[in-house]
């Protein structure tokens, strides 16, 4: 099965 | 002061109906270059993006920058009284504003609608998207990609797409069984036909179908979607505004454990 990354894990907080 | 009159309201109205499933409360930050507003979901899984140009709008101005915190629920409720062919103005005279105030004017000018939406202090937890050279990017028809993803999500909530020089694969594997959906290169003159392929490395990405299903929810805005991939990135998802500006949408991969 697949487990579902975050978004805030690509992309660092400004 | 800030006011932005929108001649084609209804352009507004379809974006927040794109976004009401996928964010709750959002910060609109105006500045003299336009409207931008970036949000999560709340399970940080996807993100949406709006960005507006000013020369989109009738009128604009801008004095100073300032951070407009809404609740999406209650905006569309205020959106619900403006009708489709009305122009939309948003205004506010106060520096941090507590409200904001919108007029709705039908095309006759004989029907003028005043509302004024109590405003949120939001915390602002954005994002530093980086500008990314995606290796593989995929321009079709919205409604087309619409229809991919619901009739694939019926067999399974996540589709691996798979690109290839001439060719895009959405794949599905569930418990009654699996399918594939393989899409070519097509210069049909036809919009609903026609696909573009810019393929500089092939990409092999999976991705939880609800939330493309919600992102489909804009189709209303563009004829045209891209899909924009690079391995182990998110995707992103976009819907073009005619001389407006564009609406975004990034969604985290899934990944085999």
């Amino acid at each position: 099965s697949q487990c579902q990354t975050c978004i805030d894990g690509y992309y660092l907080l400004n | 002061m800030f006011e932005a009159k929108l001649q084609q309201g209804v352009i507004f109205k379809k974006i927040v109906d794109a976004i009401k499933d996928l964010v709750k409360s959002v910060n609109i930050d105006a500045s003299t270059s336009g409207l931008s507003m970036q949000a999560m979901d709340s399970a940080h899984v996807a993100l949406v993006s709006l960005k507006l140009n000013e020369n989109g709008f009738k009128d604009y101005r801008c004095d100073r920058p300032i951070t407009l915190g809404l609740s999406i629920e209650n905006l569309s409720k205020i959106l619900k009284c403006a009708g489709n062919d009305d122009t939309i103005t948003l205004q506010t005279d106060e520096e941090e504003p507590s409200s904001l105030k919108f007029f709705f004017e039908n095309q006759q000018a004989s029907k003028i609608s005043e509302f004024s939406l109590n405003l949120m202090s939001l915390d602002s937890e954005s994002l530093g998207i980086p500008d990314t050279d995606y290796s593989s990017v995929i321009q079709m028809s919205s409604a087309e990609f619409s229809r991919i993803c619901k009739e694939l999500s019926s067999i399974s909530e996540t589709v691996e797409i798979e690109t290839s020089k001439e060719s895009v694969k959405f794949s599905v594997q569930g418990d009654i069984g699996a399918g594939s959906i393989t899409v070519k290169n097509n210069q049909s003159d036809k919009d609903v036909d026609r696909v573009d392929l810019q393929i500089d490395q092939p990409v092999k990405l999976t991705f939880a179908l609800r939330y493309l299903n919600m992102f489909n929810k804009a189709v209303s805005l563009s004829s045209t979607v891209s899909l924009n991939m690079s391995e182990e990135n998110p995707l992103m998802v976009e819907y073009k505004i005619d001389d407006l500006g564009s609406l975004r949408f990034y969604l985290a991969p899934k990944i085999s454990d």
